[in-house]
């Protein structure tokens, strides 16, 4: 553990936090995308599932219940509990342009052809476009509320803090992975337009609005 | 050669 894998996993948290509180304070899920919430939880279902065959430490773990259960706690509030409010209309982001090349992807370029392996890759490979359908809804609505550009900020911060991480690591311990070195760097390349929008203009105090 | 894995990240 180093300064930024912690700050990374930090912002990450914040993230949630800020999505489950935003619903829950306005009753509303407006403006945020349920299919990416959905490729988060099958994310993290896949990722962590090794939370029953390896342990880490009670840190990993602790981290780990609290991603899974955050994400289908969100998911049950977009499609049941506040589904009215909820604006399918815009998130029409078609999830299987995403889903069939992150799968083959995962089968073709792992660590090891093992059903663990291939699940920890398949998760590292979505994770890095799930944030695609929200970015889609941004766009085809041309706004986003503040609150929603402060979630988007933490989660595109956090795997942004984890590439510090890496380099660190691979200063200090040797140690790279190249699968989720270069997942993390696209998964951050995603977030750059965004990042000079929030930066721009939600720090000024401005709506996220894109030129029409 | 790249190192063993260890997936201890989130």
């Amino acid at each position: 553990m180093n300064v930024f894998r912690l700050a990374g996993d930090m912002s990450h948290l914040l993230a949630i936090i800020i999505l489950l509180l935003k619903i829950w304070k306005t009753r509303s899920c407006a403006g945020i995308s349920g299919r990416s919430q959905l490729l988060f939880a099958l994310t993290y279902t896949a990722r962590y599932l090794d939370l029953v065959t390896n342990w880490v430490s009670l840190y990993n773990t602790v981290m780990k219940v609290f991603f899974i259960a955050t994400s289908y706690a969100t998911i049950y509030l977009m499609y049941l509990k506040f589904k009215a409010t909820y604006d399918s209309n815009h998130d029409t982001f078609r999830v299987e342009f995403l889903l069939l090349p992150v799968t083959i992807l995962a089968l073709v370029l792992n660590h090891e052809f093992s059903f663990m392996e291939i699940l920890w890759t398949f998760s590292i490979y979505l994770e890095a476009v799930a944030i695609l359908p929200q970015l889609f809804m941004v766009s085809k609505t041309g706004e986003a509320e503040s609150i929603t550009s402060h979630y988007l900020f933490a989660l595109g911060s956090y795997r942004l803090l984890y590439i510090f991480n890496w380099i660190w690591r691979y200063y200090t311990e040797e140690y790279y992975d190249l699968i989720a070195i270069i997942a993390g760097v696209v998964q951050t390349v995603l977030y750059c337009d965004f990042f000079y929008l929030y930066f721009t203009k939600v720090l000024k105090g401005k709506k996220l609005q894109l030129p029409a | 050669e790249e190192p063993e894995p260890d997936h201890d990240e989130l």
